[in-house]
């Protein structure tokens, strides 16, 4: 498992720095181990630099800063380990329109492998979706679906 | 294999058989505060056999059979399906497979695939040999998306093996 | 201190159950201590009921629930021991469109005897505001203030 | 009391001398993600006292000093003031109150009230006074506003302990 460990490591490192710099627009990112020589314990760290800062203790990110650097990391693991299945519930929320509308853009690259579900309250993000669904509580306390969106019928 | 349908029948927020169909690409959820959105991706981690009530937000497994509402009375049974569709069947398989989770409030659960009853763990098998295995970076729950940017080295670690 | 604890524990949960209702339009919410008996020591639960649900455990309330609740108690505590600044760092975050009027309209109820500073990313709550900045970083990596509201002077 | 004007000068992100003017009401801080204003409310925070580097994001107190960016060399101190207005001033006491906060990056820390240096006990006792005094539900951080829910029951008891 440390040859399956490093391999990983490895590949998720690579991507993980690519997508940084395409949801930042530049900058740097990477992962390091805490304890090299012992692969099967050691711990990861993580090094972040927006564009036109200093590398800096990763606890002085923003809040927005924070979220991206997490969904950059995220999708360089989907990369690596493609599943069927992402479900984003409300990431968008810290992000600023301009990087909710780079969110929405970098999602749709990725439709054609993985089938997303995410939850938002953001306009610029609901229009960016292939179907909708709304969910309402007419009735108190008992959820209630309606498909907003592409027609169909309405699931209920 | 991708993601067909969800029916939630009894479970959290949903009293009523509900069916939620998901086209490929990406499926927007939208409603007001507290109407059950969340609850929704509860339900996708819970059918695929999440076992820890602190992460579907309950006191209890119990927390997550409908408890009633002003008008509705308390359920006895929750109950999720997910159904995937295997988008190239080998030869002999079932092109649609469906999970099942059922649980009673005295505590019982029940597990299923295609209607024949399993253990928890078949479920988990099937999961992780279609790559649905590790849910940790699957599904992001509300308000948790820096959680790998706040975490521990050593969490990180544990979440790149799970990629491994 | 008994006096003082038991005092300001009874007017904050009358305000909050009032606060709750208006925030939620409707609905139920109080404070109970979890030992009546040692005022000294007791610690302090929170019940919520929103309009139309049954009473549950605050943990199986959605995050938009939850923040409102917190603002409720929030406001209770502000009402008893009124201190002229208050600071909401993104609180709106998590609130839907009607939640983040409602929680203006609250503000504006306030702020002849409280400073409200409010970071936003909502345009909604921009617009319930009396004066307006913004931040660019115009240089990366240095802050610099711009007034964008009410016109006066253009703090640098 | 009022809050009339903040000045900032190599807190944090704001390498040049920044003051923002408050006026009655609300003031509202816009701008894209990581520009800085959360920072504001970091300072304001550690004008009025807070001695905790955790609660400021930080690794070290060190970090509230302007670090550097691309173009622009890291600097040795930060300084913010936080000037006050008193709307009733009792006869011969000053109508404006500022109070000033320095950090030298070798460690050192200095305080004043109307330029006269203080003792921080001195500080947070003059905001005691004026209701200044306990900043836990005065300033919400960003991503905190449910920890009062999500908090143990004694934490709650401490915050209106505050309050009292
Ligand atoms: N077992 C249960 N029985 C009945 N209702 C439940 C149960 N569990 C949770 N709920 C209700 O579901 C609601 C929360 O739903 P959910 O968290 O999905 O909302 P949401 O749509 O995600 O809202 P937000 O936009 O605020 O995040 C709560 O009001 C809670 O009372
Ligand atoms: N000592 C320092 N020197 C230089 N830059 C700093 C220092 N401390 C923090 N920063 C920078 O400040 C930025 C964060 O600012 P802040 O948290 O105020 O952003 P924000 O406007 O609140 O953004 P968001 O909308 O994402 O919450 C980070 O990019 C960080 O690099
Ligand atoms: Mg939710
Ligand atoms: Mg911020």
């Amino acid at each position: 498992t440390r040859e399956l460990f490093m391999k990983a490591y490895d590949a998720i490192n690579t991507t993980f720095s690519a997508v940084f710099q395409n949801l930042f627009g530049g900058g740097n990112a990477s992962l390091s181990l805490t304890d090299p020589d012992d692969p099967l314990e050691t711990g990861v760290d993580i090094f972040a630099q927006p564009p036109g800062k200093k590398i800096q203790n990763i606890s002085l990110m923003s809040g927005g800063e924070k979220a991206q650097t997490a969904l950059a990391l995220l999708f360089a693991m989907f990369e690596y380990r493609t599943s069927p299945l992402c479900v984003l519930d409300e990431v968008d929320a810290p992000l600023d329109e301009a990087n909710v509308i780079q969110l929405g853009q970098f999602l749709r690259k990725y439709r054609d492998t993985v089938q997303f579900v995410v939850m938002t309250h953001n306009k610029t993000t609901m229009e960016m979706v292939d179907s909708l669904y709304g969910v309402t509580m007419e009735e108190p306390g008992c959820s209630k679906m309606l498909s907003v969106k592409l027609g169909d019928s309405l699931t209920s | 294999y991708v993601i067909r349908k969800l029916r939630l029948f009894g479970f959290k927020s949903f009293p009523r058989e509900t069916v939620i169909r998901f086209s490929p690409g990406i499926t927007g959820i939208v409603g007001p505060n507290g109407c059950g959105k969340s609850n929704i991706a509860d339900a996708l981690l819970w059918v695929m056999g999440e076992q820890s009530f602190k992460n579907l937000r309950g006191g209890a497994m119990e927390d997550v059979v409908f408890n009633g509402s002003d008008k509705l009375a308390p359920m006895g049974m929750a109950e999720v399906e997910l159904q995937l569709e295997n988008l190239n069947p080998p030869e002999g398989e079932e092109r649609f497979v469906t999970i099942q989770r059922q649980y009673f409030r005295e505590g019982d659960a029940k597990y299923r695939i295609n209607g024949k009853r399993v253990r928890l763990k078949d479920i988990q098998e099937f999961l992780l040999e279609i790559g649905l295995g590790s849910k940790s970076f699957a599904i992001i729950e509300q308000g948790r998306v820096s959680t790998l940017i706040n975490a521990r080295p050593e969490e990180r670690r544990r979440m790149i093996e799970e990629a491994a």
